[in-house]
């Protein structure tokens, strides 16, 4: 067994789940923040099979948009001063970041 | 060392805690939702030694139950609508799903 | 690759994660609750190539501080009423908690 750890944008979230759940896929959502734009984004764990990675990372792929955001100017903090940026910054956002961890043993009670 | 990943229903969730508290075991709570039943649930993160993964399974096994949770009718949303259910359906939820994952290094700082 | 999932004090959270992203690290951050104060605390994924591990774990440690806090009495609930104690107690909380988990494979949308 595997457990994807998908860090994805929120607009994504939900079309994500929907078509997890629809292929018979268990999923479950934690609300978390990106550590560089401190905004709000989704982490959803999903167990499965080993043989059906390829095809959850086919239906991350299809479902998930890499956006460019633009962010505003962040104000020099403590030891970020240095990087101190005076106008806004486009950044390029990535549509899934997956982590895929091995599972030594599944329990369901 | 081994994590246990542990998503159980929100009514198990304290039980649980403190059982596990009480028998000097460290754990880590995190807000979740089901991916299915889009209703909060409760994912708990337990690290523990190798040789005490079956007397936590048994504490989890002793605290969480099985429960059917009668679910009001989808409405079909794009691509979920040749699953619309016109009337309220019973599905059974799990205990508890427990992934366990090896760790590879545990540091205290 | 490696996943550390770095459970730390609520203060030690933003000037952690401001401390990574300042070294080009990539953070997210879960809001989470520790399991013995029921206290707010905060959870860290960073995702890192196997070399950073020592880097990373020696920035958590130039950010992270232990700390004693004083606990009010627990009232006695349930099964933890022989472990009720009277009077206010000091508990020594550590700087960080990281577990250091193997991850197979790393996918970027
Ligand atoms: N230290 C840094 N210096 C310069 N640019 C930086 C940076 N950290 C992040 N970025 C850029 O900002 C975007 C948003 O990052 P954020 O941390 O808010 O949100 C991130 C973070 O929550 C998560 N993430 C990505 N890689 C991760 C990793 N290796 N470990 C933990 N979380 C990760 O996925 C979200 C999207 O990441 P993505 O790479 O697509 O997109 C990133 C990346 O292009
Ligand atoms: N492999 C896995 N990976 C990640 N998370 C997992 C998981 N297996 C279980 N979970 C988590 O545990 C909760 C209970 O799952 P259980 O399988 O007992 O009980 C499930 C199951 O009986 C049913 N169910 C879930 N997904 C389904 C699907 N795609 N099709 C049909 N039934 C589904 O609905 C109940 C509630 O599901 P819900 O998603 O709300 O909540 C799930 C989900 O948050
Ligand atoms: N192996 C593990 N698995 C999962 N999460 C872990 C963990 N080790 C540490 N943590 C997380 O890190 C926080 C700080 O733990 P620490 O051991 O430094 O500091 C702990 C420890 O000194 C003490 N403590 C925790 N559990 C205890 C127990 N069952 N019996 C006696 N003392 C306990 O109270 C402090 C605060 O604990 P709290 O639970 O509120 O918060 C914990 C918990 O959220």
């Amino acid at each position: 067994m595997k457990l994807l750890l998908t860090i994805v944008q929120d607009q994504d979230a939900l079309p994500l789940l929907e078509a997890l759940v629809q292929e018979d896929y268990r999923v479950t959502k934690l609300a978390s923040t990106g550590g560089f734009l401190q905004a709000g984004n989704t982490t959803l764990l999903v167990g499965i099979e080993d043989e059906q990675v390829e095809d959850v990372l086919g239906i991350i792929k299809e479902t998930c948009q890499p956006r460019g955001k633009t962010v505003a100017p962040l104000s020099p903090q403590g030891g970020m001063a240095e990087s101190y940026v005076p106008f806004p910054v486009k950044v390029s956002v990535g549509g899934a970041a997956v982590f895929v961890i091995d599972v030594e043993q599944f329990v369901r009670v």
